[in-house]
């Protein structure tokens, strides 16, 4: 049982695969792009089915920065000076983002917000 | 994040990760969750990237993130990249972007371009260790012959150090999670310790994808922050994600 209390290392598993119980939350499904379609309708069908999962999740993270900045300042630099000043991110990569913006209905600056959040959090 | 790339007794490499992403980014005391991460759950997506009705590479991905993470371009490599926590870190590169300075290029871009154009896992190297790029990074390669694996910490412009697998030495897997790896992890989040024992229990005769599977499985290996376990097999080109969850008790991180 020392595995369920810190620091969490005295037992390692055995027998978990194929993956079922507690710590399986199921399959992550399949999508195919085709990289022979113009890039703003590469993701069109995988932002159709995902729609209502991106928006919880820019939502979150907008209330997230809604508890340090209230008058929602940095949501607005986002949404309104984002796509200028990004508007420079290389080809494909910019039409996928504006194709999929287009797609979910979301404002492009969130859009690409959410594509450069992982450099943003290196820190 | 955790990545492992271990080769079996017959030559065979294996490749996994947990992905853990979302730490600080908002605490869901109901369900006793990172918000972040909860949310990136239901987002995961295996992607078959075709040209020509041919899949030219499989990746696991969040949908609308169109950068790579995690993929495998069959028969040839396999790759993944952890974070590397650095004050020089993505900010910096992020703020010289905006400023014009743009001869770097972003992690995830760079990832994809690599699975979609380089043919052997020596031009994936060579892209990896020498593209500028905007944030410090871990690149975990893996090829598709005995020997070919290794890890590649990356400060923005230079690459600090590449680690091989090597098998003559007894080194026959390597862990990698956010530190790098000729220093100490920080011992309020060491999972390469409870990692490399879990691997060393299990032993090169027995590694395949069930039993790497096992050791992402356990804890703190698995987390509050694991979103998802990948694991790949070059060899067969397979990808496999399972979403993940840490019900308590469970480390945060």
């Amino acid at each position: 049982r020392a595995q369920d209390v810190p620091p969490f290392t005295e037992d390692c598993r055995s027998g978990t695969y194929p993956p079922t119980g507690p710590t399986f939350k199921g399959n992550a499904s399949w999508y195919i792009v085709n990289l022979d379609l113009p890039p703003e309708e590469r993701w069109n069908s995988i932002i159709k089915d995902k729609k209502v999962e991106l928006f919880n999740l820019i939502q979150v993270i907008k209330d997230f920065i809604k508890v340090f900045d209230p008058a929602g300042k940095i949501i607005g630099l986002v949404d309104d000076e984002l796509p200028l000043i990004l508007d420079s991110l290389p080809s494909p990569f910019l039409e996928e983002i504006k194709g999929i913006a287009a797609v979910s209905e979301t404002p492009l600056g969130e859009i690409i917000f959410y594509n450069i959040f992982y450099e943003l959090f290196t820190v | 994040c955790t990545a492992i790339i271990a080769e079996d007794k017959t030559g065979r490499l294996f490749h996994a990760r947990n992905l853990d992403f979302g730490l600080f980014l908002g605490w869901d005391i109901k369900h006793s969750t990172w918000m972040v991460s909860q949310s990136l759950k239901p987002l995961t997506v295996n992607i078959d990237f075709q040209r020509n009705n041919r899949t030219i590479f499989k990746s696991v991905t969040f949908a609308g993130y169109v950068g790579m993470l995690t993929g495998v371009k069959p028969g040839i490599f396999t790759v993944t990249m952890n974070e590397r926590f650095n004050l020089d870190g993505g900010f910096v590169g992020i703020i010289e972007w905006i400023f014009g300075i743009r001869n770097s290029v972003w992690i995830g871009f760079l990832i994809r371009s690599v699975l979609e154009n380089a043919t052997s896992y020596e031009e994936a190297k060579n892209e990896l260790v020498e593209t500028k790029l905007i944030s410090p990074a871990y690149f975990m390669l893996g090829g598709n012959k005995s020997g070919e694996a290794c890890v590649i910490t990356r400060a923005r412009e230079t690459c600090l150090d590449i680690w091989e697998l090597d098998l003559k030495q007894g080194m026959w897997y390597l862990v990698e999670t956010n530190y790098d790896h000729w220093n100490k992890p920080l011992f309020v989040d060491d999972r390469r310790t409870p990692a490399m024992k879990c691997m060393n229990k299990i032993t090169q005769e027995k590694i395949s994808v069930p039993t790497i599977y096992d050791v992402l499985s356990t804890k703190p290996v698995l987390n509050k922050l694991t979103t998802f376990t990948a694991l790949m097999n070059v060899a067969e080109g397979t990808l496999e994600t399972y979403l993940r969850d840490c019900p308590n008790p469970c480390v945060p991180w």
